[in-house]
């Protein structure tokens, strides 16, 4: 069993949903948010055998799409890294930021 | 030291919380939705030593209830999937599903 | 990979999180609560290479600050647990969880 962390932009989280539950994966959803841009994104845990990791890559590959995004410089995120970056500054979101990690043990109670 | 994810149905996650309380087990809780159902249900986040895990998992046994739910023909669930499942469709909610994770270092700062 | 589970008081979230980002850190912030106090907390996700876990294991000391709370007799919590524990009782929150998880695969789609 893997536990599979997936970041996405909110955006993509409904049609990404109804494609996971079309192919049996099972998922819980976190409302989180971004350290940089301090936008609301979704984050997925999905717990899965690993012989089904490949499919579940492709699914997030189909669903999740890049973004452009453009921090204006009289922004909150702008004022507290101005001396770190120059802003406006333009930022390019990616589809989906993915982590397996191995679960030792599972259980269903 | 091992984290443990374990997400339990709403509805028991109070009497849960005390009950790991009272046992000693420091946890930290997140607000989630289930996947499928779209309903929301707790994440619970419980990093503990490998020789409680067996109490913990009790606990987990003795506060978490199965419960059976029926998923309407007119609901957004099923107007996403209705080309896959036949609605109204009967659903059985596990008590807990429960994920335990290796922790390869851990800190108190 | 690694990713680092960092559980810290809200009142030193902000703080953190610019500092995080000067260091180029990525992260995703989930809103949480702690299990004995009740009170809202803010648990960071960090995915990073193992090379950078001291330096960001100093940015969470120097800016994650230990708190002293008590907790009232007539309180929730003290309701709760009042044959577990005696009331007014002190508490020392401590500036930071942190629980360090191996991260088999990585991926950014
Ligand atoms: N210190 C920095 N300096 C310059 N540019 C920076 C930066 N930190 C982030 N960015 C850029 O801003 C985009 C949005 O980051 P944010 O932190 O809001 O939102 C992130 C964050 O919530 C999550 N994420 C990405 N990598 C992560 C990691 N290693 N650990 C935890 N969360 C991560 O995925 C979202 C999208 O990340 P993505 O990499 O596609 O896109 C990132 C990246 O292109
Ligand atoms: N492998 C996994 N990874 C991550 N999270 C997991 C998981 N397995 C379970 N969960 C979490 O636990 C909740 C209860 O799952 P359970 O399997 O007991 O009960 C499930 C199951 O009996 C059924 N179900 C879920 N997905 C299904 C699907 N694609 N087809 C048919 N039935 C499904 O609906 C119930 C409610 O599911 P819902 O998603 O709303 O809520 C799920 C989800 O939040
Ligand atoms: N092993 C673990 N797994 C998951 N999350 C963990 C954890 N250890 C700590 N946390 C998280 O970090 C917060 C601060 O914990 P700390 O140990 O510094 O400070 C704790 C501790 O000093 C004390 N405490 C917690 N549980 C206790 C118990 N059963 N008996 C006596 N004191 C307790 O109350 C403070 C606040 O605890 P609270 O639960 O509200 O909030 C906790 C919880 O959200």
């Amino acid at each position: 069993m893997k536990m599979v962390v997936a970041i996405v932009n909110d955006s993509d989280a409904a049609s990404l949903q109804s494609n996971l539950n079309k192919a049996r994966f099972q998922t819980t959803k976190l409302s989180s948010s971004g350290g940089f841009l301090r936008e609301g994104n979704t984050t997925f845990l999905i717990g899965t055998e690993a012989k089904y990791l490949d499919e579940l890559i492709e699914i997030l590959q189909d669903n999740c799409q890049h973004r452009d995004k453009t921090v204006p410089s009289m922004s909150p995120v702008a004022n507290t890294l101005e001396d770190h970056y120059s802003f406006p500054m333009h930022v390019e979101v990616g589809g989906a930021t993915v982590f397996v990690v191995d679960v030792e043990e599972f259980y269903k109670i």
